[in-house]
């Protein structure tokens, strides 16, 4: 049986938010470490991975391994029921046909309790373990957002070029083109301000901004991302949670 | 030109 209560029902609903533009079905695997998802867009180029710990949730218990089978736009609607700082608890039995959600308004007394159909959902799982990166970007995620959108303006393409001492954005485009770049910096008063590069060795990849801009909506789950790159390989971009992470995996452009 | 390549060229899939 799965039981996990969130604090505040905004956790969870920022969580899905974060994904729930770029893939619809998916299998959320419960067990006594908490709650973990993979998931790969329609067109096969953007993967979602999301480990939930159970320190993000104020109680959690899960006896025996339970998935849930969702589709994650029946699912938005039930989130936006609650009210942000409600008690949120995920409810569902070892073999269930639903999960229950329950939000609690720790103030007024008044419980809401909803029912979410579960789908079986047949999808493969990709073996994302084991890459190595040449570069490791950390930096402010509203700063790489800001990026992000602005370039898209310009290119449906986002170039990354890391050097030792700078992280360079590209887009070049029929009406123009444009570049920002990040230097590494340490903010002592603000850490999350601050921008670490830590290379291997210099990488140059282009990525489609469309998929970008699905990957900037995690923005809101943490103040910095950090960013792996490395030649010709899928670059992965993750967004820490209190325990656990969002992470996107991201299949590069190549020059033909 | 740039074309797009996809994550099952690079990661197994089980």
């Amino acid at each position: 049986m799965l039981e996990g209560k969130f604090e505040e029902a905004s956790l969870f609903k920022r969580i899905i938010d974060s994904f729930k533009d770029c893939v619809q079905l998916v299998n959320f695997n419960c067990n006594e470490h908490g709650i973990a998802a993979q998931a790969v867009d329609d067109s096969r180029v953007l993967l979602v991975s999301l480990s939930i710990g159970t320190e993000s949730f104020q109680e959690f218990r899960c006896d025996r391994g339970v998935t849930l089978g969702v589709d994650l736009s029946s699912l938005s609607k039930i989130l936006r029921c609650g009210n942000n700082n409600d008690n949120l608890t995920l409810i569902a039995d070892d073999t269930p046909d639903s999960v229950l959600l329950l939000f609690e308004d720790t103030k007024k007394d008044r419980i809401s309790e909803y029912s979410l159909k579960l789908m079986d959902i047949d999808a493969d799982f990709l073996d994302i373990e084991g890459m190595e990166y040449d570069t490791v970007i950390t930096m402010p995620s509203a700063e790489f957002a800001k990026v992000v959108r602005d370039l898209n303006q310009l290119s449906d393409s986002l170039n990354i070029l890391v050097t030792k001492d700078t992280v360079k954005f590209v887009a070049e485009g029929d009406i123009g083109s444009g570049s920002v770049i990040v230097k590494p910096h340490t903010d002592m008063d603000k850490p999350q301000e601050s921008v670490k590069v830590e290379l291997d060795k210099p990488v140059d990849l282009t990525f489609g901004s469309k998929y970008l801009l699905d990957i900037i909506k995690g923005a809101g789950l943490s103040d910095q991302i950090t960013i792996k790159l490395s030649a010709e390989t899928p670059a992965l971009f993750e967004f820490s949670l209190q325990s656990g992470y969002l992470q996107f995996f991201l299949a590069p452009k190549f020059n033909e | 030109k740039f074309k797009q390549s996809s994550l099952t060229s690079f990661f197994k899939s089980s």
